[in-house]
């Protein structure tokens, strides 16, 4: 992941659900590096 | 002391407000005593989330995706996915209320993602549309809820007992009990209060309080109450529950009785005034008195510890351009230190005393942001940043003349980031129009 301010971007899948069904994508989101 | 009548809120719109005025909140990050003031570093333009759709004729409740357009505090300018440019359905929302989750919390409970009735048929696909939008797009990290939630636990409780800066008397505190706690500010009502009228508004980390038996600790003034012993469920606040002041060395080159230096003067926080130390208490404690203003008794001099950033070296104004109040009734003007010292026959409190720090704060001139009136401290108001000395702030409240303006330090507790009443319950006053002003 991306080091910013002592947090951690890292890239996770994340599950979608929509009224025609569910899938993933890849984001990004922080994790506690503290 | 000058003090201002409560408005009534009627409907401020912070967004709305931010928006016609062109302006920018300053950020959340800027206030380090505020819920979520340290983990704010990831929330961003761009950055997508899930909200309640409201634009649906659904009866129950669904959600939508959502990117941060613009940020101001804790509110954010949100754009449903599927509007692309059009900011036609633009709206303001607190990015810390329960509806908001990170993209993957609806899944995550079962629930579907609805758009927007007004632009359901724009795609066909939209599986597709989504993919493309959020591959490589930031949202908020998984834990948010959770973060915002625990940020909002305050330790002080209800008929809990604190030392508290007696409002009527500077110089001394009194024992008062939390009767109220809201989003980290206490309401205090003063031991021996008939009806509970008798209170004080402040932050918890407020350098105002402290625990039981500091007073005496230090060599504080102190009216003690007549009554004998606690009520039911009455409990001293913890030390640890307060805030800590710098450990100094008093043992060689420290204040002394006599010194001049300049202070923001307590009854009048928009002035910097000259000031002299009255007492030297322990603990790096001192007590402050303005001059040309004392009260015979001493009942006006007030307790700033050595490291506040409510004292300077005498020059302090001058250096930084600020107009330095003289003393009531010192007629010598324009004030020169140099004189007053001579004719006073005083000396200046040394500058290395001081504290020089000056933290990174990221406030900008200009900046909006929810601020006490400190001369009537139940009241939180819409405010500016006007002006910026290294860690000293000028706040004005907007709507009302500069001379209600305060000199606040940037780490106050007393400063909050636009959403911060929204959040957390509190009632906000808006500015002030010209017939609230009369």
């Amino acid at each position: 992941g991306a080091e910013a301010g002592g947090r951690k971007w890292e890239q996770k899948q994340v599950q979608i659900k929509t009224l025609e069904g569910e899938f993933s994508v890849t984001m990004w989101a922080s994790d506690d590096n503290k | 002391a000058k003090s201002k009548a409560v408005v009534p809120a009627e409907s401020f719109d912070w967004g709305r407000y931010i928006f016609s005025n062109n302006t920018v909140g300053a950020p959340v990050s800027c206030f380090k005593h505020a819920p979520m003031g340290t983990c704010w570093a990831d929330i961003e333009e761009g950055v997508r989330i899930e909200v309640l759709n409201s634009d649906t004729n659904l009866s129950t409740k669904v959600y939508w995706i959502a990117e941060i357009i613009k940020l101001a505090g804790f509110k954010a300018l949100l754009r449903y996915e599927g509007f692309d440019n059009d900011t036609s359905k633009d709206f303001w929302c607190n990015i810390c209320i329960p509806e908001v989750h990170p993209v993957g919390w609806c899944a995550s409970s079962g629930k579907p993602l609805v758009p927007p009735k007004s632009i359901q048929h724009k795609y066909s696909n939209w599986k597709a549309f989504l993919v493309k939008r959020l591959t490589g797009a930031k949202t908020l990290p998984p834990d948010f809820n959770t973060k915002v939630h625990e940020n909002m636990q305050f330790p002080f409780k209800k008929l809990m007992r604190v030392e508290v800066v007696d409002k009527n008397y500077l110089c001394r505190t009194r024992v008062a009990l939390v009767e109220q706690v809201i989003g980290g500010r206490l309401r205090l009502v003063y031991e021996e209060s008939q009806d509970g009228s008798d209170d004080f508004w402040c932050h918890m980390f407020s350098p105002l309080i402290h625990n039981i038996g500091w007073s005496r600790s230090i060599g504080h003034r102190f009216k003690r109450s007549d009554i004998a012993k606690k009520m039911e469920g009455q409990v001293d606040a913890p030390a640890q529950f307060f805030q800590k002041v710098k450990d100094v060395d008093q043992s060689v080159d420290w204040f002394r009785d006599g010194m001049k230096l300049e202070a923001i003067d307590p009854l009048n926080l928009s002035a910097i005034c000259v000031a002299t130390v009255r007492k030297v208490l322990a603990d790096g404690y001192l007590m402050i008195g303005i001059d040309g203003s004392e009260a015979v008794d001493g009942s006006d001099w007030f307790c700033y510890h050595s490291t506040s950033p409510s004292v300077f070296p005498a020059g302090f104004c001058e250096i930084n351009n600020i107009e330095l109040t003289p003393p009531r009734g010192y007629t010598k003007l324009p004030f020169k230190w140099f004189d007053y010292l001579r004719e006073s026959g005083s000396i200046a409190a040394p500058v290395k005393l001081f504290n020089k720090e000056v933290p990174n704060h990221g406030f900008r001139q200009g900046m909006k942001l929810e601020a006490v009136d400190l001369m009537e401290p139940r009241l939180v108001c819409v405010a500016t940043v006007t002006r910026i000395v290294h860690r000293l702030l000028r706040i004005h409240f907007d709507g009302w003349e500069d001379e209600y303006d305060q000199w606040v330090d940037c780490e106050s507790p007393d400063l909050y980031p636009v959403g911060w009443c929204q959040l957390t319950g509190y009632q906000l006053q808006p500015p002030a129009s010209q017939s609230n002003r009369d």
